[in-house]
């Protein structure tokens, strides 16, 4: 399973955090205006945190991210 | 499986509970307005508890958490 | 297989029950008004009740609980 | 697999039944109005009978038991 | 696999019958008007016989048994 | 995978035919009207036929047997 | 997977060809009138034959076999 | 998997190609106008080729052989 | 997986290409207008080649080959 | 897995391009307008390139390639 | 699984980061206008990030990348 994140400003952050007893963040990928990446969930990481605006696109529906 | 949860306010927490004969708290994520979280069930996250007004994706919906 | 629980009142109530010759209540967790749950079926967890006015998101189907 | 079953009335019983040669009650679980309970099929369940006015959310489709 | 049985008169009767060489009757629940049975099929039932007037639900649809 | 059956009149009759290099009737089950059968494909049986009237539902839709 | 035969006259006949090097009728199956046949593909059936005016149910589709 | 071909004249023929290294013809079935063959791939065969006026099943559709 | 090609005129090529390092030509099948071959992708073939004008059925849509 | 790539022009090239570390092309083949190359993801193929005017089907949708 | 992307200007970037601890770029692939590139997730590759104009097709819908 993967998600695809489009930055829709600069400075859009995606962080990867931890599989496990302990929940950290262990890469955090920058996107400028435009960029998209698309990021699978892995034996590394079960969770990913989106800061700023970005459309978002997942297996549940498209959303998007940042303050409005 | 996981989940997809964006804050419409700040200070929204998801909480993962533990897996197995005890239900307990092992991590809390904050996230502040606009912030969107993305997390599986896993090994060690068998419940997931939202408080604070969120829209949440799941395989069987949406809803929004919070009082009103 | 999880399912999804938006508590409309305070003191919703959600018990897992045990799974095995024996049925028996292992934990209960209580949610205030907005607060929401995602639950999973596990290898402890076989049958799951729900008390209070809630709405409920399954893989057939939504509901609420409660009286009226 | 599980179904749903919300009780209409006070008294509903939900009575899970063994799997195997023998088919007998192992547990029943009883629900005041308005309470849910979601329960599976599992190594010890084939067989659920409900008793009472509930509606029952299954993969077949929906139905409410009881006398009219 | 499971079916989904409601009485609609009292006395049906749901007969599970024996997987293997041998093609007998194991158990016979009966039902009284409005309670309902889901019942699998199992290493040990790999047929089922409906007696009485009742609503079956079934992966390949919804049928009514009876003798009208 | 089963099939479902009606009888639609009395005397119908669903035949189980042996899997594997010899095709015989293993077990022959008649129904009186409006009784149902609900029949799987099993280790044993890997055809069935169906005499007289009948609602037949299967995977691939329903049908009617019967002469007319 | 199995087939849904149904015969639309009298004679109908479903024959049982063999998987492997050589490909031979290992089954003749006569339907009259109404009668319907199931039929699995098995370890020994990777091909089935039907002669005659009958109605067939498939995974992709019904068509009706005979001459007109 | 299976296709479904029925002959729409006289004479068609569907033949299996084998399976591996080298690809022949090892077996030719004729098929008189009506008649019906369900056919799967196999250890054995992992092409076909159909001559002559009939109408074929797939999974991905249905269309009609033969010059026009 | 199969694909399903119909020659729509006479010398329609369908030409195997091998798994794995090296990828070449293993078998050339030719077509005559009208003419259908059902073909699979295999531990020998992992890529398809086709010539002429044909009406090719596939797991993502159908369309035509061929010049015009 | 495999896409369908449809010439529309000549010198279209779908290129092979390497799993593992190392991404490199390994193969190249040419199509003339109308050819058609069904070709599979595999052990040593994890990525695709096509340069030239085509009509691509793939399991997420069709698309052309080519300038304009 | 796997993405498709088109350029739709000279100069698009495709960006295969590393699956596991360390997440870094192990291949860049530039394509020029009109090119099409389709990459599979792999052992190797668990996020791919894409700079410059591209339509880019997805398990989860499409989507374009670039500035505007
Ligand atoms: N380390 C946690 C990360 C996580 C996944 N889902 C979560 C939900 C809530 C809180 C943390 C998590 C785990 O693998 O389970
Ligand atoms: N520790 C519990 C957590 C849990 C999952 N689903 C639940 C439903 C109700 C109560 C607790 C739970 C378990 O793994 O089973
Ligand atoms: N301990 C029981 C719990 C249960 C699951 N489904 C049920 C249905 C009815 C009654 C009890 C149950 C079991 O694992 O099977
Ligand atoms: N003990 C039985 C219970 C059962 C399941 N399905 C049934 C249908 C009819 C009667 C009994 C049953 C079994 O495991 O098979
Ligand atoms: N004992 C039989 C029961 C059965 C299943 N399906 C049938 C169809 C027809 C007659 C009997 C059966 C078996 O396991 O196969
Ligand atoms: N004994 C046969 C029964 C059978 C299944 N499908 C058939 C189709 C035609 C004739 C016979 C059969 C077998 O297992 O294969
Ligand atoms: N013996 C052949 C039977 C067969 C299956 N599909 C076919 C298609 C064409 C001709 C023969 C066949 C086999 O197992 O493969
Ligand atoms: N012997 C070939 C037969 C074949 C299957 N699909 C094909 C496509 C084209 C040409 C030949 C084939 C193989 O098993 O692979
Ligand atoms: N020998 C190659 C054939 C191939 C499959 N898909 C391709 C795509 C492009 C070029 C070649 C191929 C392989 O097995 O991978
Ligand atoms: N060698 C790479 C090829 C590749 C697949 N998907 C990619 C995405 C981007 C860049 C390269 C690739 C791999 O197997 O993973
Ligand atoms: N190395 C990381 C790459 C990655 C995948 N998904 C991500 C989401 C966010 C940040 C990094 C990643 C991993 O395999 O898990």
């Amino acid at each position: 399973d993967y998600i695809v994140v489009k930055a829709l400003e600069n400075g859009v952050t995606i962080i990867g955090m931890t599989r496990g007893k302990e929940t950290r963040f262990h890469h955090t990928e920058r996107l400028d205006k435009g960029e998209v990446l698309l990021a699978q969930f892995t034996e590394l990481t079960s969770a990913i945190k989106i800061r700023g605006k970005a459309q978002i696109l997942t297996r549940h529906g498209s959303l998007q991210s940042g303050a409005e």
